[in-house]
């Protein structure tokens, strides 16, 4: 399996952040998540959404988490306020 | 299933809806048809009415907007996001938005609009995404084929309604659960060294890399497959998976269905007309011999020769002692045929004609 290109790497943490903020109320402050990062409001909404979707919880953006973040699917505003 | 934080619902069962506008992937009569019967499949199972009108404020408006549509959550163009509804209430409460930017369909290709009203509708009326895959109110995008509500959908419309006026209660299918001690499959091959399990509408695979049993839509891999499987095999050699139900067959390379199919049984293979369906199916890799099982007898099919081998059919339980009357299932992994009858499974050695082990039918699984 070829190692993935930084290129590649940049645009899943870009999607993983944009996710988290549509779909699990993650807060932007604007700034791209950081690597090697094991605690914090990132870890914790992945950690959520991985246990929603039954895949395993790692808190980490591994392949099969990206490939479900990357199905299209409803959208969050289920809730009017 | 999961109802909307604060439990938000329609105090009045009889409900009004209004399409304000049409998509023009679709004729008009289509959109309709979609709508009304999005609505049909949960007033199928609660209290709930709705009736469509033509003008004024309803109480379930619906849209199809693209991009920024001014309720604080924009489209985002083709894919991604393909819709959203609002929880029940007043104003825009209970209202649908479709993404004009995707393809609206009424077929298996994306995204089918009567699929998608369907779980919008659900959220219109007090539900939030459930995490069982099997149901209407899983967030993702999944076409099986059909759009029927899940037990799983029906429990939780149900819990915040209460139950249909019809006598009868409905009841809808429930998803496979691969720890359940009385899982059952209808079929189970090797496909490319893997071994996938087929039940229902589903598909299971047990694979070494992942801690997980994959559990999803047959459609996922085979949209053209329907559904309710009752036999399959892989021919290695022609790297070739096929796959059964009622007197037709289904041949595959991977995920790319082969020129032609299905074709029947009959003509294909040499099986007697009075054959309806294959209880079950495996390729002997070794020999070439594909065993068919059919109630009580099997036949057996030369792959090289491409016929039926004379003498047949010949009884199960002669020559695969033990196994009994109906297979569910039959795969062959290092020379060992693994029968499934029931919640039991069989690991049979061809070669001494013995049993040599007996499990559960989900054993593969690490429950």
């Amino acid at each position: 399996f070829p190692a993935a290109t930084s290129e590649t790497q940049e645009q899943d943490e870009e999607m993983v952040q944009k996710y988290l903020e549509n779909y699990y109320n993650l807060k932007s402050d604007g700034k791209q998540i950081e690597r090697r990062r094991n605690s914090g409001p990132v870890v914790e909404k992945l950690k959520q959404m991985q246990e929603f979707f039954g895949l395993e919880v790692t808190g980490k953006p591994d392949a099969e988490t990206l490939n479900k973040m990357k199905e299209p699917r409803c959208g969050v505003p289920d809730v009017a306020q | 299933f999961v109802l909307t934080p604060g439990n938000p619902q329609w105090k009045d069962t009889n409900l009004t809806y209004r399409i304000e506008n049409y998509t023009p992937d679709l004729p008009r009569a289509d959109v309709d048809h979609a709508i009304e019967n999005a609505f049909q499949l949960w007033s199928n199972v609660s209290p709930l009415t709705f009736t469509k009108v033509f003008e004024g404020q309803a109480d379930i408006m619906i849209s199809f907007v693209r991009g920024d549509h001014h309720d604080n959550s924009p489209f985002d163009g083709p894919g991604g996001n393909l819709a959203h509804a609002f929880q029940p209430g007043p104003g825009i409460g209970g209202d649908a938005h479709f993404d004009e930017d995707e393809r609206w369909t009424n077929n298996y290709l994306e995204y089918n609009l009567y699929r998608v009203a369907a779980h919008e509708l659900g959220h219109s009326l007090g539900l939030s995404h459930s995490t069982d895959i099997g149901a209407l109110m899983y967030p993702n995008y999944i076409f099986s084929g059909d759009v029927q509500l899940s037990q799983d959908d029906i429990s939780g419309i149900q819990a915040i309604y209460g139950p249909s006026p019809n006598p009868i209660q409905p009841t809808g299918p429930q998803t496979p659960q691969t720890c359940d001690n009385k899982l059952t499959f209808d079929a189970v091959t090797t496909i490319r060294g893997e071994v996938m399990f087929f039940k229902d509408r589903f598909y299971m695979r047990a694979n070494s890399f992942y801690p997980e049993v994959e559990l999803n839509f047959i459609s996922v891999f085979w949209p053209h497959l329907p559904n309710g499987l009752q036999a399959a095999y892989e021919v290695v050699d022609r790297d070739e998976i096929r796959f059964f139900k009622g007197n037709k067959y289904w041949a595959f390379q991977g995920m790319k269905m082969l020129h032609g199919y299905p074709k029947n049984i009959h003509r294909s293979f040499g099986i007697p007309t009075t054959v309806k369906s294959i209880d079950a199916a495996v390729s002997d890799e070794n020999t070439g011999k594909t065993y068919f099982f059919v109630a009580k007898k099997y036949w057996r099919y030369d792959e090289y020769k491409q016929s039926m081998d004379a003498g047949y059919p010949k009884m199960i339980a002669d020559d695969f002692p033990g196994i009994g009357n109906k297979v569910d299932a039959v795969f062959q992994k290092d020379g060992f045929f693994y029968f499934f009858l029931g919640t039991r499974q069989y690991k049979f050695d061809p070669k001494t004609k013995r049993i040599l082990s007996l499990q559960k039918a989900n054993s593969w699984f690490k429950c």
